[in-house]
């Protein structure tokens, strides 16, 4: 038996939206632990990693580990008749069904709405992503400057540089019309309200496409910041954590390289 | 010319 219920349905929603336009279907990983997947686009240049940990719910029950095939479009829509403040249910057994329920009632418990959706066998590569990565860079920065940096940038074009030198980060692009870049310091005081912190062991200087890097503004509401790591010639890894360690969403992308 | 190489040059598959 599997049974999550998460006090409101805005979680899941922000994450899903998080992932859905990089990918299509993929296996739900249920455990003891949480709710996890991971996913390549289908080029394989970009995978794409969600956990939801077991107390970010109110109620976790997982007796023995499931994998729900789930295409994203499809639970999407069913999220669609969620409001914000419903709480969510998910119920699945755990002895290869067929679909997964969906419950959803308001915060008055006046109003219950149930949804059934199919499930999927999904054949999917599982990659080994290396947890403590020695990265060359790593910035952090609130998310709502990564959404203006890369959706700004992208408009212009989609070869996007991304150089980290001593306290300083620079971003910049190359395009049909034009080029464009900025420059991010680290913020001076520890108290200042969004922070920018720059750690670098050694200067790196890669080039990824603009495309994905806007892409992933659509993680922006899960979290008030983000962080880049990274090392030369390795992808890039941009994470997003929900609030209480309750889980995150992880993007890795593949740097462009002169061929 | 600059291209991206897959994901699985870079990780291993499990």
């Amino acid at each position: 038996m599997f049974e999550a219920k998460l006090t409101e349905s805005t979680t899941i929603k922000r994450v899903l939206d998080a992932i859905k336009d990089l990918i299509q279907q993929a296996n739900f990983d249920c455990s003891a632990d949480g709710l996890s997947l991971q996913a390549m686009d289908t080029p394989h240049v970009c995978l794409t990693t969600m956990t939801l940990r077991s107390q970010a719910f109110e109620v976790y029950r997982c007796d023995r580990p499931l994998s729900m095939g789930i295409n994203l479009s499809s639970i999407s829509k069913i999220l669609k008749c969620a409001a914000s403040k419903d709480s969510v249910k998910i119920v699945a057994d755990d002895e290869g069904a067929d679909c997964a329920e969906f419950i959803f009632e308001n915060e008055s418990a006046d109003r219950i709405a149930h949804f059934e959706l199919k499930l999927m066998d999904i054949d999917s590569e599982h990659l080994s992503i290396p947890e403590d990565s020695d990265y060359q860079a790593i910035i952090s920065m609130p998310s709502a400057e990564y959404r203006r940096i890369f959706s700004d940038l992208s408009i212009i074009g989609d070869t996007i540089t991304i150089e980290i030198n001593k306290n300083t980060a620079c971003f910049s692009v190359e395009g049909d019309i034009g080029n464009g870049s900025l420059n991010l310091a680290q913020t001076d005081s520890a108290d200042e309200k969004n922070p920018v912190t720059i750690n670098v062991k050694e200067p790196v200087k890669m080039t990824f496409p603009g495309k994905y890097l806007n892409t992933f503004t659509k993680a922006v509401p899960i979290s008030e910041f983000v962080t880049l790591c990274l090392t030369d010639g390795n992808p890039l890894a941009i994470e997003f954590s929900l609030p209480d360690e309750a889980g995150f969403v992880r993007y890795f992308l593949a740097p462009k390289i002169d061929q | 010319r600059q291209c991206q190489r897959i994901l699985s040059t870079y990780y291993t598959l499990e």
